[in-house]
């Protein structure tokens, strides 16, 4: 019992410092809180980005934030067979860099797993293997297979 | 097991005529203005996946779920059908594809079909858990909800661990 | 004493109307979701775009909820003397249209109270009468008076 | 009354080297990548408002509030000066201008002061809301808050022009 969770917890810390290092070229890891009582304590996540103190989580921005758990998403999923992911704009408070890492990732990933990803940015939709343009009109939606092109007249 | 198709009809702002998406096993983008409808296909595949609480689907009561527009009124029911690709057989049934349909009248009530057939919807939420599909799963990160995925609190976390262990 | 709350209510309904409709062209309003005990009753934000039904501003999209509590922050203070207004990042899952629209009604707030934006959009940030940039050296974080152009470098 | 200068020293991923933001009457706008420092800048504004808790400044305690960095190690002190004009007279305060201080020690202890003089928390509190200026006020929303704005329920709708009326 408490074999197999120490044992997954290793895995998934592991997965999480790899997908972590991808993006970020950081280190990130997780650990218990109490170290002494391991069959009741919780779980932190820990993050050291490139030339900065390591912190929780919690504590670092928003864009670095959602960075953090995406790669926790990742993680996770590696022990299970779930095999499609769908990421509706984590993109959001992501720069320029981040986006261009993040798609890198998603793109390397979607060889081996299902993504979806709803985006409003142009950088992620290029990368697309099929892309959908979705838009209302009179309150109903319609949907519409896209190339990056069209999907410019698509938002105006 | 991957999602091939996606077929909606009559839910949230997607209209009588029927819409189906149909899927790769690599990377789609779904793009578009605000308030075209993007997460609403987030939100039919957990409806179809079984989802019970409106909140998550972003309704206040499950009536809300069906469409209303000014061109097409007020419908009587909605419906969302999910294809799997199932090669590999992880879902426990026969065949390479499985299809999970929901349908919601405007009573408030919801049928749920396998391949078809009228299931019930312990049944479709028991296949789906062999392969770990589930409506709330961390597979699925719904709009502005990533950056509180980062502030899960300690315990939250060992729980989400101890799940997959 | 229910006067006053009820005059309040209708001066910040007509305020949220007006910022909604310059941002959107549709309309918005507040209303009480139980008329008949107004001591008592909750408030609705209410809000109707263009060629859709009304419906409560918590069933939109993500967008279109940043868009309604925008007009509504802007029609609060109208009330107060509170002459300045900090928004972070209010522009995250904004498209190209209704963030062009944001910074248009942001920029003419901006003649009469004060208005500090985060944002790491260039539509944003080539309006602003003053712009900064914030950057991270070894973990220690400086502030620079920037235009545009200098922006693009920092960025990277 | 608006916000002439802010003053930033020690406070999270500000180092020893004081950093000060002049601002206009009009539109400012804060730029700059992923982690640089921007929503302090915004946090730096409440704590020198008198934010009490460390969790909506983005810290699990007040020590966390204090710069620690590679470059710097770990500060002793976190210091914040915000300077109002008042050329309208909004504060009950003498002069065209009007400067709040908030300083904290890593014993986790705050200092407060009204234009360079000792003050108390309280003194602060009571000058600022004159022009209804609060370290919580709608006039300020932070980083990612904005959607739950739009999902306030009801009741807390009707607190928020109860507060105003
Ligand atoms: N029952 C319904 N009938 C018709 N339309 C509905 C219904 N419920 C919600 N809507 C509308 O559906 C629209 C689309 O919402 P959705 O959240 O999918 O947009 P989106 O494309 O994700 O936009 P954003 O980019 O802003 O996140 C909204 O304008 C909403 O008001
Ligand atoms: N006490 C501290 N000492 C030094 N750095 C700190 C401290 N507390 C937090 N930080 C760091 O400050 C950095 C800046 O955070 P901030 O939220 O201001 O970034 P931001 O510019 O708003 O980024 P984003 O665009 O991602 O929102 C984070 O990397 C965080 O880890
Ligand atoms: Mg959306
Ligand atoms: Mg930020």
């Amino acid at each position: 019992e408490l074999n197999t969770f120490m044992k997954t917890l290793e895995k998934v810390s592991e997965n999480f410092r790899f997908f972590f290092h991808q993006i970020t070229g950081g280190e990130a890891w997780l650990r218990l809180e109490k170290p002494d009582e391991p069959l009741k304590s919780g779980v932190e996540m820990i993050v050291k980005f490139i030339g900065k103190t390591a912190r929780s989580s919690s504590a670092v921005s928003g864009g670095e934030k959602s960075v953090a758990a995406t790669a926790l998403i990742l993680a996770l999923q590696g022990l299970t067979p779930a095999e499609f992911y769908i990421f509706d704009e984590i993109d959001a408070h992501l720069d320029i860099n981040y986006t261009a890492r993040l798609v890198e990732l998603l793109k390397e990933m979607s060889k081996h797993r299902q993504i979806i990803v709803v985006s409003l940015k142009d950088v992620i939709a290029e990368r697309a293997d099929m892309l959908y343009g979705v838009y209302m009109r009179n309150g109903v939606s319609s949907i519409v297979k896209t190339s990056l092109e069209e999907v410019e007249t698509l938002v105006g | 097991v991957y999602i091939k198709r996606i077929t909606i009809q009559g839910f949230k702002s997607f209209g009588s005529k029927r819409v189906v998406i149909k899927l790769g096993p690599g990377l789609t983008v779904i793009t578009g203005p605000n308030g075209g409808g993007k997460s609403t296909v987030v939100d039919a595949i957990k409806f179809a996946l079984g989802e019970l609480s409106a909140h998550s689907l972003r309704a206040g009561r499950f009536s809300e779920l069906i469409h209303e527009s000014p061109a097409e009124g007020r419908l009587s029911s909605a419906k969302v059908s999910l294809t799997f690709n199932n090669t590999d057989k992880s879902l426990p049934v026969d065949g390479d594809e499985v299809t999970v349909t929901r349908k919601l009248a405007n009573t408030g009530e919801s049928e749920y079909m396998l391949n078809g057939k009228q299931a019930s919807r312990n049944d479709i939420l028991t296949i789906l858990s062999a392969a770990n599909i589930k409506p709330d799963g961390l597979n699925i990160v719904t709009q502005g909800s990533v950056i509180g995925i980062a502030e899960m609190n300690s315990n939250e976390l060992r729980r989400v661990i101890e799940d997959i262990a």
